[in-house]
């Protein structure tokens, strides 16, 4: 089922197929995790989608790629009192 | 603040893309961005083009990562037009950049602010009413696994890796949450959208916070 939802053409019995199957079923146990929030109010949801055949360390090398920055803490613009009324 | 607010309603922000495997979020974040405030000046909504960005924001790495304050202030600073999609369409890799003749069409930004609205989440969906689509940068590696809901566990607002982009907010339900576009295409998450938590800072989506001007 995921290899035809997302097109994925390992070829069965290769190394890559039994890496993939393996990081697959990884994958599986992390929504397992991720989804046992005892929080009542919990509703956020995970599961198989097009990276389940990832590892964490390639899902972060290829797609985390954003550069964090320092920014000023924003302060509300000063309105006089004459403004204000 | 109104319960519920989308610019989505508004018929102003572009479909979801697909960075596919660039690490060019930080590009799709404020293009997305400008693309939303370009529209709200009354033209019509345009694709613009991201590999234009990829390829030629100088203090950034192409799909090899960015900035996206980086990216804005290189904007600001050259007034670079972007051009349309199509014009320079997106290919998944960095590629050198193309210089367009003065005359042709583009859209620049007049300038851009880049605040921490840490605590301050009322501030900060002001601030998205204001100003437009808010270019922000999260922590998003339980994102991985993410099909739907609100989150609110399992990301730190300290190890902000993924740049995405918030067009709306809704306050109806028991919790209220962000609406967040994402640009890992439309099968991921909701429609390629995701749900976060208002009000406490999850995943650091209030740490670094930008909106341009155009």
């Amino acid at each position: 089922f995921f290899f035809k939802s997302y097109n994925r053409t390992y070829r069965q019995g290769s190394e890559e197929f039994h890496k993939r199957y393996k990081l697959f079923q990884e994958s599986l146990r992390r929504h397992h995790f991720l989804s046992s929030s005892s929080n009542a109010t919990n509703t956020a949801t995970y599961g198989i989608n097009q990276f389940s055949d990832l590892s964490s360390e390639e899902f972060r090398t290829i797609y985390l790629r954003a550069l964090p920055v320092h920014v000023p803490k924003y302060s509300k613009p000063y309105k006089s009192s004459r403004k204000r009324l | 603040l109104p319960a519920k607010f989308d610019w989505r309603d508004k018929k102003v922000v572009t479909p979801v893309r697909n960075q596919l495997s660039c690490g060019g979020c930080w590009a799709f974040s404020i293009v997305g961005g400008i693309e939303t405030v370009y529209a709200l000046k009354g033209h019509p909504l345009l694709e613009l083009s991201v590999q234009q960005v990829i390829d030629c924001s100088p203090r950034d790495y192409g799909c090899n990562g960015g900035s996206t304050v980086s990216a804005l202030s290189w904007l600001n600073e050259i007034k670079v037009k972007l051009v349309q999609d199509s014009e320079y369409p997106f290919k998944a890799e960095t590629g050198t950049c193309h210089h367009f003749p003065n005359s042709s069409f583009g859209v620049s930004i007049k300038g851009y602010e880049a605040h921490d609205f840490s605590a301050q989440e009322e501030e900060m969906a002001q601030k998205l009413m204001d100003s437009g689509p808010l270019a922000v940068i999260v922590d998003a590696v339980s994102w991985q696994d993410y099909q739907g809901g609100i989150i609110q566990h399992h990301c730190s607002s300290s190890e902000a890796n993924h740049a995405v982009l918030i067009t709306g907010f809704d306050r109806t339900g028991d919790v209220p949450y962000w609406i967040v576009k994402n640009s890992w295409g439309t099968t991921w998450g909701l429609d390629g959208y995701v749900h976060i938590k208002m009000g406490a800072n999850i995943c650091g989506i209030a740490d670094s916070v930008a909106a341009v001007f155009l």
